[in-house]
């Protein structure tokens, strides 16, 4: 699921989350 | 829980709402009444107006990622796209206030999000929508109903079927109080494909529904059934999820120079 959801993971992880 | 436990779990996810997400229903509802000392809103009814409000700057980002159009209904796709993509970034932040989310396994995190951020998007919709068109930009633009319905085929597809919804849902007049906890009960959902601990997500879950229906008997003794015909709202939710993951479906078979943001990408790849 991790591999699938980078983004997802990422802004779970950090507020802030720069590609979007 | 005990009452006292209800209310103050009730009041942390109301402020919890109010921290993170921008638009609340209270002042687009004082945009779309005119009871604002801020401008009323720049109406988007044809394209002569929207490219007026794309070049007045009423939305504060450009479409970023995605390759530049002429097509109308391209163009409102892509607008569509960034304030789904900002609203799942504002949802991420409101999840991880409610009480328990952040306990769960991350990969659980992932799943209730992936498959509660669009439901959660669809109710609070209604919010910035009256039968006739829907705040966009931050409240400084409304795109009229009658526009979005004279785009062409896909794209006039989009945004009906919600506007359907908004209108019974809108009938209910719930305030934000109310939808912090419908909003927080629809994320923290136990069946969604895929939960690891399914049990643990349950919990929270109960007692969101729990601390929603004292909310609901306390702040609207008047309006019977307020409860279930929530629940009932649910189940119609996860109806207009697929149809709207059968359109997009539809648009990227279909309209093939469309692109869609990566985020989203993540979400609707083998949802339903």
């Amino acid at each position: 699921l991790k591999e699938k959801h980078k983004i997802l993971h990422r802004l779970l992880q950090n507020s802030s989350c720069s590609d979007l | 829980p005990g009452g006292s436990d209800l209310k103050s779990l009730a009041k942390h996810v109301y402020n919890a709402y109010l921290k993170n997400l921008n638009m609340t229903k209270k002042k687009a509802r004082s945009i779309l009444t005119g009871r604002t000392s801020t401008n009323p809103p720049f109406v988007v009814h044809d394209m002569d107006t929207l490219w007026q409000a794309e070049n007045g700057l009423v939305w504060n980002q450009l479409i970023h990622g995605a390759p530049p159009t002429k097509e109308i209904g391209v163009h409102v796709f892509y607008r569509c796209q960034c304030t789904t993509v900002e609203t799942v970034r504002e949802l991420t932040e409101f999840a991880k206030s409610i009480p328990g989310f952040v306990g769960l396994y991350l990969n659980d995190q992932v799943t209730l999000l992936k498959y509660g951020v669009h439901e959660a998007i669809f109710c609070m919709l209604p919010s910035l929508m009256n039968k006739d068109g829907l705040l966009v930009a931050n409240g400084k633009g409304f795109v009229t109903r009658e526009f979005l319905r004279s785009l062409r085929r896909p794209f006039n597809e989009i945004m009906e079927p919600k506007f359907e919804f908004a209108v019974k849902f809108n009938a209910l007049e719930l305030d934000d109080s109310d939808l912090a906890l419908f909003v927080a009960a629809i994320i923290l959902c136990g069946d969604r494909p895929g939960l690891m601990n399914v049990r643990q997500v349950e919990e929270i879950q109960d007692n969101i529904l729990q601390a929603l229906n004292l909310h609901l008997q306390a702040h609207h003794p008047d309006s019977l059934y307020l409860f279930p015909k929530l629940l009932q709202k649910m189940a119609d939710l996860r109806q207009l999820v697929t149809e709207n993951a059968q359109l997009v479906q539809k648009i990227k078979k279909t309209e093939s120079e469309t692109s869609l943001h990566p985020l989203l990408q993540e979400i609707y790849k083998d949802m339903y």
